[in-house]
C-alpha cells in the first residue's frame, strides 16, 4: 500500500545491491548481523502481540505527527493483548517517559513441579536477559501472566498471588526465595496480571550468573497453598496468545556511534 | 523466457540505464543531474523486498528519502542553508578549484519505530532517530 511512494522498489534489486542495502540498514539499526529467530510464526504469541499493540499506538500517533508523544501515552492507551482490562492497576508509568526501547522476553523454563519439599504449590519461569543490545539500561520490568476463570471450588474467594526471585537452589530443601510482588485477586477475575520485577531484572543484567528465575505461588485467604493451574493461571500448555512473558523498558546509556566506512 | 538473447541484452542495457538514473550514485554527479539543485528525493526502503519479513514484524518498510543535487548561489528560496553554506558558496565562486560548493544534506530528520525479533525470538521495539529525511538543505 505504501509502495506508491517508491521510485526505489519499482525494479528488482540485484543481489549485490540487496546485500549492500541490507548491510547499510543493519548498520543503521545497530545490529551486527541479521537476526534469525528460532521459531518463525511466533507472531501470534502473547509477547509479539503485546509489542505490536504498543507499536501500533505509537505508529498511529507518529503518523498524525503528534510531536512529543511518549511511550507512556502509548502504554496507557494500548489494548495490550487482552480483551478485558488488566486485573492489576498499572504501576507508575513515569519510567516510560525516558524509555527509548521496549523488549519482551520469552519464557525459557517453566517447571511444572506441583509441590516443593514443604508441599507448597509453585511454578517457575526463566528469562534470558543476556541478549539486551549494548548500551541499554533497564528502567523498568514487568512479569505478565494471564489469568483465566478459576476452578469453581474457589467461588468468590480472594487469591493471593506472589512472585519471588530464586536466590539459591538447594538439593534437599526448598530454594531460597526473595519476595518481589504480591497481588490479591478475586478467583472469578479474568485478564493479565502484571508484577513489577524492575530491581531483579537490573540485578540479572549486571550478574547473569545469578539469574535462577522466578517462582510464582498462589494462596487462599486462609494461607492454604493451591495449584497454580486450578486458579486459572495460564502456563506453557495454554494458548499461545496467553503465554506468560517478561517486558522490560530501557534507556540508552551511550550514544551509538556508527563506524566510518 | 520467450525473448531472444539479443532482446534480453537490449532490455538489460536500457533497464540498467533507467536504474542508474533512479539510484543515487557517485556517477550521477558527472552527468546532466549535476545541474539539478539540492532537493529531497524519494527513496522507499522495503523490509519485505529485502527478505526480512521473518524477523521484522513492523513496519513493512519506510519512506527514507535522500538529499541530492548541487548547492547553487543564490539558493532556492524554499531551501534552508546555514550561514556558513552561504559564505562557502561565495568563497567557492572566488576559488572554485580550492573550495568546494557546500554539501546538499538533510537539515531535519525524523524517527521511526521498528519492531523485530532477535535471535532468541524475544521482541524489540525501538525508536530510531534520524531515519527519515524531512528536509534537505545546504551545509
Amino acid at each position: 500500500e505504501s509502495h506508491v511512494h517508491s521510485s526505489f522498489i519499482y525494479r528488482r534489486l540485484r543481489n549485490h545491491e540487496r546485500k549492500e542495502i541490507q548491510r547499510e540498514i543493519l548498520s543503521i539499526l545497530g545490529l551486527p548481523h541479521r537476526p534469525r529467530p528460532f521459531s518463525p510464526g511466533k507472531q501470534a504469541s502473547s509477547a509479539p502481540l503485546f509489542m505490536l499493540d504498543l507499536y501500533n499506538v505509537m505508529a498511529n500517533e507518529e503518523e498524525h505527527d503528534m510531536l512529543g508523544y511518549t511511550l507512556t501515552q502509548a502504554y496507557r492507551t494500548a489494548p495490550l493483548t487482552t480483551q478485558s482490562p488488566p486485573l492489576a492497576s498499572l504501576h507508575d508509568t513515569n519510567f516510560l517517559n525516558d524509555a527509548d526501547m521496549v523488549m519482551s522476553f520469552v519464557n525459557l523454563v517453566e517447571r511444572d513441579k506441583d509441590f516443593s519439599h514443604q508441599r507448597r504449590h509453585y511454578k517457575e519461569f526463566r528469562f534470558d536477559l543476556t541478549q539486551i543490545p549494548r548500551g541499554e539500561a533497564v528502567t523498568a520490568a514487568e512479569f505478565r501472566i494471564y489469568k483465566d476463570r478459576s476452578n469453581n471450588r474457589f467461588g468468590n474467594e480472594t487469591l493471593k498471588i506472589s512472585i519471588y526471585q530464586i536466590i539459591k537452589e538447594n538439593s534437599n530443601r526448598d530454594a531460597d526465595l526473595f519476595l518481589l510482588d504480591t497481588q490479591r485477586v478475586p478467583a472469578y477475575e479474568v485478564g493479565w496480571l502484571v508484577f513489577d520485577i524492575t530491581v531483579t531484572s537490573n540485578h540479572w543484567v549486571i550478574n547473569p550468573q545469578n539469574n535462577l528465575g522466578l517462582q510464582l505461588c498462589v494462596e487462599t485467604s486462609d494461607g492454604r497453598s493451591v495449584n497454580v493451574k486450578s486458579v486459572g493461571l495460564v502456563g506453557r500448555h495454554g494458548p499461545q496468545s496467553k503465554q506468560p512473558f517478561l517486558v522490560a523498558f530501557f534507556k540508552a546509556s551511550e550514544v551509538l556511534l556508527r563506524s566510518v566506512r | 523466457a520467450a525473448n531472444t538473447k539479443r532482446k534480453k541484452q537490449d532490455k538489460n542495457k536500457s533497464s540498467s540505464q533507467q536504474d542508474a538514473s533512479k539510484m543515487p550514485s557517485i556517477t550521477d554527479h558527472n552527468t546532466s543531474e549535476q545541474k539539478q539543485a539540492c532537493k529531497k528525493h524519494e527513496l522507499y526502503v522495503s523490509f519485505r523486498d529485502l527478505g526480512w519479513q521473518d524477523w521484522i514484524i513492523a513496519p513493512e518498510g519506510y519512506a527514507a528519502f535522500y538529499c541530492d543535487g548541487e548547492c547553487y548561489f543564490p539558493l532556492n528560496a524554499h531551501m534552508n542553508a546555514t550561514n556558513h553554506a552561504i559564505v562557502q558558496t561565495l568563497v567557492h565562486l572566488i576559488s572554485p578549484e580550492l573550495v568546494p560548493r557546500p554539501c546538499c544534506a538533510p537539515t531535519k530528520l525524523n524517527a521511526i519505530s521498528v519492531l523485530y525479533f532477535d535471535d532468541s525470538s524475544n521482541v524489540i521495539l525501538k525508536k530510531y532517530r534520524n531515519m527519515v529525511v524531512r528536509s534537505c538543505g545546504c551545509h
